[in-house]
């Protein structure tokens, strides 16, 4: 398994 | 900067409207560790500019690079960048490719 799937997916922000 | 991403484009967004009416996702230690555009709100700064693409990767904002900063940081580079008085632009270096 990569080690980049482990990670989480981000918040979104509205600039 | 930028002279080692053969496929970045350096965009002028001029701030001629009162947000910069973009979203963007990811920063370091996310899946995707440099922000990416995700929408692009019309009739904001960015979207009156007509340069910027949502899918498009951050890569510096007025000559600063955003690798290795985490969201929220990243985010409020941004925002202090469109919110600076000094320039009545921000800079976005940009790729396409991710």
């Amino acid at each position: 398994r990569e080690k980049r799937l482990t990670l989480p997916p981000s918040e979104i922000t509205l600039l | 900067p930028g002279l080692l991403e053969p496929t970045s484009t350096l965009v002028r967004v001029m701030k001629s409207a009162s947000t910069l009416g973009i979203a963007i996702e990811g920063g370091a230690n996310t899946r995707q560790p440099l922000p990416r555009i995700v929408t692009i709100q019309r009739g904001g700064s960015a979207h009156n500019c007509g340069q910027l693409k949502v899918g498009q990767v951050i890569l510096e904002v007025n000559g600063l690079s955003l690798r290795g900063h985490e969201h929220r940081d990243a985010a409020r580079i941004i925002a202090e960048a469109f919110k600076n008085k000094e320039k009545d632009y921000v800079d976005f270096l940009v790729t396409d490719f991710n």
